[in-house]
């Protein structure tokens, strides 16, 4: 009898949890179609920059490359090969052409 | 040559969580400690 | 008793996932919240100013940022229609989309780490709709959504406020 008790109880612990998950899909989806609202507004659109000082700001004396592409562009970044000081990082457009900057304080 | 799993990570514009760069960034790290 | 297992083992994937789902939600959150408060920011920037920033000194949204050492020679390749790119470096590089860029200029107010005054609180708190607040409430408190979820139904949402 415990354990169909049991079994009862998981089972209606495991609905609830079912709801709980469903629900969760949707407000993120809600979220989701928020943010695309508030990105695709014009207003928002002329705004949505960050400044050359901004970002040598946030990475302090590194080198940088801002990448600009389409939606649907792949980066590729192979595994490195053991004992070799080589990284490698491939870009792939299908819709047009992809803008990088070179972004440098100096 | 196309890339499987095992011999890259990939991210896609638009399409792919913050998290798939998180581990790309992870994997090249720890080439680079190894 | 075995099924009694498999329930067991079903409920904790549950949990897991809701987990996974709170913590993506949460994720939007702040991006959402970094997003306007860098609108704002650039508004008020351009109205002191009287003027848009100069020209060739911005990056425009979305973008992805690649970081490495000052000393790091990088060999690039790109076809000549620009579809194609082939970057070398010998040593390490980072890769950051805008979100992270934004939670790093303090666009999130610190809510990702619990940490935000009082008064960023009260901002962050005006960029999302209001069935939200009590949640950003909780960021700031250092309180992560992953055990506790939201309470509210979705149809408490309201869509419009986006566009106001």
């Amino acid at each position: 009898k415990e354990i169909v008790d049991r079994l009862r109880y998981l089972e209606a612990e495991i609905e609830d949890l079912e709801l709980k998950e469903k629900e969760l899909d949707q407000q993120k989806l809600w979220l989701q179609q928020s943010i695309k609202n508030v990105k695709e507004d014009s207003t928002n659109k002329s705004f949505s920059y960050i400044t050359h000082e901004d970002i040598c700001d946030c990475f302090n004396g590194d080198t940088l490359l801002a990448i600009q592409a389409p939606s649907g562009t792949q980066l590729e970044v192979p595994v490195p090969h053991l004992g070799q000081k080589k990284y490698q990082i491939n870009l792939n457009s299908h819709s047009g052409p992809i803008h990088v900057l070179l972004i440098n304080k100096e | 040559a196309s890339l499987t799993p095992k011999t890259g990570l990939l991210y896609k514009f638009n399409g792919s969580p913050s998290k798939s760069l998180k581990e790309i960034n992870n994997m090249i790290k720890e080439g680079g400690q190894k | 008793a075995q099924e009694c297992q498999n329930l067991e083992i079903e409920k904790q994937r549950c949990i897991e996932q809701i987990k996974q789902k709170r913590a993506q939600l949460q994720e939007l959150l702040l991006q959402q919240i970094a997003f306007k408060n860098l609108v704002q920011r650039n508004q008020q920037n351009e109205q002191q100013h009287q003027s848009p920033p100069v020209l060739n000194s911005t990056i425009q949204l979305p973008f992805l940022i690649i970081n490495t050492s000052k000393r790091t020679m990088i060999d690039c390749s790109i076809s000549p229609d620009k579809f194609e790119y082939v970057f070398n470096f010998d040593n390490t590089f980072e890769i950051h989309d805008d979100t992270e860029v934004l939670k790093r200029m303090g666009m999130s107010f610190g809510l990702e780490a619990g940490k935000c005054s009082a008064e960023d609180l009260r901002t962050a708190k005006s960029l999302v709709p209001k069935a939200f607040e009590s949640f950003v409430t909780d960021m700031s408190a250092g309180i992560s959504w992953v055990n506790k979820g939201p309470v509210f139904s979705s149809t408490q949402v309201d869509l419009s406020f986006d566009i106001a």
